[in-house]
């Protein structure tokens, strides 16, 4: 069964990453993250779920909801946004590790 | 939380990219989508809904929670100016887009995202999670892999063609009427990127040429729409409605239909079946048996007042298995708004009377609405048994989808048999007169050993 699932995990564990958006200058403000999907890599294209830049709209979360908004331009957020993406090593990338802070998880006993 | 670059052997395998900067290039949602969710969570159900959020340090105030229920159907499309170029030639082929449509329900699914976000990449990024496709409503997509908070927009992909991608995951978490769901709500990731491809061009002149960068739709086979939107044997899930009250069924034979007594409680009462295909057809049958109230075994027997054709007829089994691959097919969650689910899981206990099963547990995804619907062996298809219901907590008031019971289809096979052949009813009136260890089973009580000695 696991043959069956290899491809596909290579595949899906390759193109994924994680996306977090903060206020420049501001990171205790709060940190917002989600995962995605790396599209392409020359250039780096990558799709992420769209709850993360909702504080940062200009306009609010309500131009969201405007009937027929399908996409907003990226300057739809203000220029305090500041985005990383972060994914997963290739076998050959020998950087060193980031440590972030665990803040709000914990790993009670069942 | 700040970065610290620290030596340490990272938990998982190589050291991790730090993160690079990237920018916004466009926010994008499918109407599609939105006009899909707002007619199954929408108007009246809408205040029985609601979807986690994205991964957060603080909690959620009620206007935060409206804005990512506005948010739940956008997307973001960002340029990373570094670091993913270099790599380009060390990763395998591009990714590859499954086309609307073309994915039955029950087709096994992989979602890969990081839960928390990026409070923990070092421990969660790209987690993996198995499922299979439960339910469709246009680019609406539901999953019982199952998703935390923080693996919005992580990527679902198929086994086949491996890694092709399927949608992206909307929200991780879905509750209704408080009771969790264990679903996962998805979008299809082929109208998404036609959606990105469109912006990009009408965007600005130098975004243009980023839309052809974006994976590609597969072409045929895969593009061709499905036929049958299932496995063969989830076409033997129908619904059934009495009155108000509505829940699942399953066709035996071509004019007999099984469910549950607490979904058609009356015995000659008249109640409406709806095939899953073809979908528009409507059968009235009339409940031609109804186990008592103090019968263990919660079922009712529908007669049709016509032939169901086209349906595949469900194999009883003889055999369980333990730990078997097992789909569960019923109309839960959604009822008549769209087709019956599919969900997955294992067969994780057949319990036993004087060497008889007598009740089926598993770990499939049940809930409210699932009741008299199908238990089937994912492997060969046989019809293992009828869910009866699934199991809430009544010092917390949590409900646990994921254990189930089902009675098995030995113990009702013979006497549905018998009807089916001569009319009669005297097989099925024994289930009203069942032994007491079996009771004790299906009141959750632990065997009696022996009975109890008096002590006079």
């Amino acid at each position: 069964m696991r043959r069956q699932w290899e491809p596909a995990m290579r595949v899906a564990e390759q193109a994924g990453c994680v996306v977090s958006a903060s206020r420049a200058g501001q990171p205790e403000a709060g940190l917002w993250s989600c995962s995605g999907v790396i599209l392409s890599r020359s250039p780096g294209l990558v799709l992420c779920h769209g709850g993360i830049f909702t504080p940062f709209l200009r306009a609010g979360s309500r131009v969201l909801t405007e009937a027929g908004a399908s996409f907003l331009p990226g300057d739809s957020c203000g220029d305090d946004l500041r985005l990383h993406v972060q994914w997963g090593p290739t076998a050959a990338s020998p950087l060193g590790r980031v440590e972030r802070g665990r803040p709000g998880l914990c790993t009670p006993q069942c | 939380a700040g970065l610290e670059p620290s030596p340490p052997a990272r938990h998982r395998g190589p050291p991790l990219e730090p993160p690079h900067p990237a920018e916004l290039l466009l926010l994008l949602s499918c109407p599609d989508f939105r006009a899909h969710f707002a007619s199954l969570f929408g108007s009246e159900a809408a205040e029985q809904w609601r979807f986690a959020s994205a991964a957060r340090e603080e909690e959620v105030s009620e206007d935060e929670e409206e804005d990512q229920l506005r948010a739940l159907s956008w997307f973001a499309l960002l340029r990373v100016r570094h670091g993913l170029e270099e790599e380009a030639d060390l990763r395998g082929p591009a990714l590859a887009v499954v086309p609307l449509g073309t994915v039955p329900k029950g087709t096994p699914l992989l979602a890969c995202g990081s839960p928390f976000g990026s409070f923990c990449p070092d421990i969660f990024l790209n987690t993996l999670s198995r499922g299979v496709l439960s339910n469709t409503a246009g680019p609406l997509l539901l999953t019982d892999a199952r998703c935390l908070p923080g693996t919005e927009g992580g990527g679902v992909f198929a086994v086949r063609p491996a890694g092709a991608l399927v949608a992206l995951v909307a929200a991780p978490l879905c509750w209704k009427a408080h009771e969790w769901v264990g679903l996962t709500l998805l979008c299809a990731a082929a109208p998404l990127l036609r959606a990105a491809r469109d912006a990009l061009r009408s965007l600005h002149p130098n975004t243009t040429s980023l839309a052809a960068l974006l994976p590609p739709e597969l072409g045929a086979p895969w593009a061709l729409p499905l036929q049958d939107p299932g496995p063969l044997w989830a076409a033997a899930a129908v619904l059934v409605e009495y009155g108000t009250v509505w829940g699942s069924g399953v066709v035996v034979a071509p004019r007999l239909v099984v469910t549950c007594r607490h979904v058609a409680p009356r015995e000659m009462a008249r109640v409406l079946v709806r095939p899953t295909t073809p979908k528009s057809a409507k059968i009235w049958g009339h409940v031609v048996f109804a186990t008592r109230e103090t019968s263990p075994y919660d079922i009712a027997v529908v007669s049709l007042e016509k032939e169901l054709e086209g349906v595949h007829m469900p194999v009883p089994t003889e055999h369980f298995h333990e730990g078997e691959t097992v789909s569960v097919v019923g109309f839960g969650v959604f009822g008549q708004a769209c087709g019956p689910s599919v969900t997955s899981g294992i067969l994780s206990a057949v319990v036993q009377v004087d060497d008889t099963p007598v009740m089926l547990q598993t770990t499939c995804a049940v809930h409210g609405g699932s009741s008299g619907g199908p238990l089937f062996s994912t492997s060969s298809g046989d019809l293992l048994g009828i869910v009866a219901s699934n199991t809430r907590d009544n010092n917390t008031g949590a409900t646990y989808p994921h254990l189930n019971f089902s009675i098995p289809i030995t113990v009702l096979q013979p006497a549905l048999q018998r009807y089916s052949q001569t009319g009669d009813l005297g097989g099925l009136r024994e289930l009203d007169h069942v032994a007491e260890p079996v009771r004790v089973v299906w009141r959750l009580q632990r065997p009696l050993a022996e009975t109890p000695r008096s002590k006079l």
